[in-house]
């Protein structure tokens, strides 16, 4: 299971643009 | 074609929606030291993303907690001190009666989206770091 902290980072990742 | 940066300039949503205009507000963010703003609005869009099957539970549960201790519990926090204390008290009621709803952080995001739109985005429109890249 992730730590807190990459599970954030994962969730923020995941909410960017991919590409333009 | 119209260069990206000037789209940038259009609308918060239109910089949000581009790679490099999030990179160059998440710079500009971090030289304000107010970063989380904007990992605090993505946070929020990623978790409502989340999807709803079973073994997703347990991740959302924890994920949670992880944004709501990180972002507001520290009421001297960037982002905390831009939530209203109701939204502040709906998410922290949903985190410790386990009521986790996608749109539990609708509210907080929207606040804090309306502040970068009346403050951090103008700022950043006319930042020395937005005008040497255009």
């Amino acid at each position: 299971m992730d730590s807190e902290d990459d599970l954030l980072q994962k969730c923020i990742t995941s909410a960017m643009p991919k590409q333009r | 074609p119209t260069p990206p940066y000037l789209k940038w300039a259009e609308s918060l949503h239109s910089l949000l929606d581009d790679q490099d205009g999030i990179h160059l507000f998440r710079t500009f963010l971090k030289q304000e030291e107010c970063g989380d703003l904007l990992d605090f609005w993505f946070a929020c869009s990623g978790f409502r993303k989340l999807e709803a099957n079973e073994g997703n539970e347990e991740k959302k549960v924890k994920l949670a907690k992880a944004i709501y201790k990180k972002y507001i519990l520290d009421n001297n926090g960037i982002v905390s001190r831009q939530i209203k204390p109701a939204t502040k008290s709906f998410i922290k009621d949903c985190v410790m009666k386990l009521h986790i709803d996608p749109a539990m952080f609708d509210q907080a995001q929207t606040e804090i989206q309306t502040m970068m739109e009346d403050n951090t985005y103008p700022l950043f429109l006319k930042s020395d770091i937005y005008l040497e890249y255009t």
